[in-house]
């Protein structure tokens, strides 16, 4: 649960 | 693996529109490890299919797991879905949670 709170935010595309 | 999911559900999206009108995010080594639906675009073909909502989990397209890919695969793999004139549509197997 740690680990997931220093992963980055993704970016967003548009399709 | 997607069929193991049991609140997944399979959406068809025809090829209605130039355009697929969805935005994504996340993907592998992101806070949102599988892609997200966060816009569906008025008059583009997610929009026209009625079913696909924002919020929604995409699992697999076409049959082809999303998971472990990263953002920009994920993205690749939709795109390449639309594109293909080999089929009208695109499977998608989604789901609302997270």
């Amino acid at each position: 649960r740690e680990k997931r709170l220093t992963l980055p935010p993704s970016e967003i595309t548009l399709l | 693996p997607g069929l193991l999911e049991p609140t997944s559900c399979l959406i068809r999206v025809v090829k209605s529109a130039p355009t697929l009108g969805i935005a994504i995010e996340g993907g592998a080594n992101t806070r949102q490890p599988l892609p997200r639906i966060v816009t569906i675009q008025r008059g583009g073909s997610a929009h026209n299919c009625g079913k696909l909502k924002v919020g929604h989990v995409i699992l697999e397209v076409n049959g082809t797991t999303l998971r472990g890919k990263e953002h920009r695969e994920a993205a690749r793999v939709i795109a390449e879905a639309f594109k293909t004139k080999e089929k009208d549509h695109i499977d998608f197997l989604v789901t609302e949670f997270n």
